[in-house]
């Protein structure tokens, strides 16, 4: 399978550590260099790079869709339109291959999930948030995520997470939520339904639900982010911050959200990401495309 | 002794934190809410309020000029514009006053000092904080400062200031330094000069010039800022964030620079932070206005 990740964000926010962190805890012998050797795509203000995540069972590739420069300068009017217009390009180069009956099509990269980094300011969300998540989400899935959330205690995180809700909801941004009712609700988290699992179907069902519920609670995700590894202080060598007051791990649920974000994006509901994508993403603008 | 501090930087970067930190540390009873009941100006982007510091031998009064919205926008061309013109305002009203023979000054908010906050990025300067210090560096003490510092682990702060300084000496701004050889040498921590000290003059300079050299080493200061108290493990209850992974102590040297700043801020150097704005910075405005 194809994954296409958008990351947008500020510099400074993680974002190159976060897919890189995501790549070496997935792979158990993860080369982090694999990411920026194949650059397929760069333009001031995209910047595309390609990676295979391969196992025994698991092959899956992965184009990371970059927005360097974004939101970095002192006028940052527009600053969302060179994501917009590269989101609206993918549907429309699919569209001319798509129309060539004989030749078909060689090169998709529709966006399947945009990942949009909000700084960790303990407030609420900025006027170029709002104004750029607005025109992701009618684009593509969007997945808002609270950058270097160990900027934030506990308490503060729980506010901040409310407040976004709320200024979301005010300004009817449509977020990617898992769906209820979709066809990932029989696979879990790692077997396709019906393989091999003796659960009964409705306790299967249950625990998917409930695990769905649990992600939407946790929304928009906090991230940590980590390349450098240290002793968990029981011996295992696990993705960390080391501060001198403590160790943050990024795969301890109780320090950040990175293993909900990760479940969701490369196994629980890459499914959804990808059919979501080409069904509803593509067919809206094809149909704009073909009206206008 | 009146001391006009400026804080200036982005919303959500712990500039009201860090200015009710100052004065909790600072005073054993302090009153928080003293700063907010005493607004004397406000406006659109500039917001002055006063607070007094008042123990046995310690008499302050510290008027903070906050600038909110600061660096907000989605376009930030010219943000400095109200910060650079509140300055000028108060030299330029000073001037007016003084010329007055008989009525003479009532009204003194000549900025002593403007703490600049910067973003933990890990990475360097945005264009915005280059132009706006390049023109608060001309008119003010500006000493710069990380802010939120609890973001950065030790080798990335090591980094950052690094970075930080690199930039501020390839644009040439001139940023505050604690002088080698002024009044302040005499007076140590707590002391004016001959006051009951029996240390030998030279061991006093000696000492002084190397708390100098240490206070510029660390520059730009790393600031974590907090109104909350926790046990340190030790049964003192000291200013600090708790975050799952540990404790954040406000007044810890190896966790940040807190104290280092508030030592030059309101005690060893707070005189040489009024004696060159009034000897100066207030000269140089006037003589370019009698010029021009
Ligand atoms: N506090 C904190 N710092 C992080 C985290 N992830 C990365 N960093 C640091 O932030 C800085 C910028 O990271 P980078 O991935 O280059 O950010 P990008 O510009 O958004 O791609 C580096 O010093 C990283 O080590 C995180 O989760 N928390
Ligand atoms: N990580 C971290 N957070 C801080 C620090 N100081 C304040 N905060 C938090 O940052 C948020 C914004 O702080 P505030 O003082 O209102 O920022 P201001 O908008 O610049 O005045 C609040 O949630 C604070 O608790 C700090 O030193 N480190």
């Amino acid at each position: 399978g194809v994954l296409n990740l958008m990351v947008c964000g500020e510099s400074g926010l993680g974002k190159t550590t976060f897919i890189n962190t995501l790549f070496q805890t997935t792979l158990k012998h993860a080369d982090p260099q694999r990411r920026r050797e194949l650059p397929i795509r760069r333009t001031v203000e995209i910047d595309v790079t390609r990676a295979v995540l391969e196992e025994k069972s698991f092959n899956l590739r992965v184009n990371v869709i970059d927005t360097p420069g974004f939101g970095d300068n002192i006028n940052n009017r527009k600053a969302w339109q060179p994501l917009v217009d590269f989101i609206d390009d993918q549907h429309d180069s699919f569209m001319r291959q798509d129309q060539q009956p004989y030749r078909g099509v060689k090169f998709d990269l529709r966006v399947h999930a945009v990942l949009y980094f909000i700084k960790p300011t303990g407030h609420g969300l900025k006027p170029l948030d709002i104004e750029t998540m607005k025109r992701l989400a009618t684009r593509a899935n969007l997945i808002p995520v609270i950058a270097k959330s160990d900027t934030l205690t506990a308490q503060e995180l729980a506010t901040f997470k409310s407040r976004i809700r709320q200024v979301i909801e005010a300004q009817e941004i449509r977020i990617f939520t898992p769906p209820l009712d979709s066809s990932s609700l029989g696979g879990g988290d790692d077997e396709p339904a019906g393989h091999g699992d003796s659960t009964p179907v409705a306790t299967q069902d249950t625990a998917a639900i409930e695990h769905a519920r649990q992600l939407i609670e946790s929304m928009p995700f906090a991230i940590v982010g980590s390349e450098k590894k240290f002793d968990d202080g029981k011996g295992t060598m696990v993705a960390a911050r080391k501060y001198p007051w403590g160790l943050v791990e990024v795969e301890n649920d109780e320090h950040c959200d990175f293993r909900k974000l990760r479940s969701l994006l490369l196994r629980t509901y890459l499914l959804d990401l990808i059919l979501t994508t080409e069904e509803i993403h593509y067919e809206a603008y094809r149909r704009l495309r073909l009206e206008g």
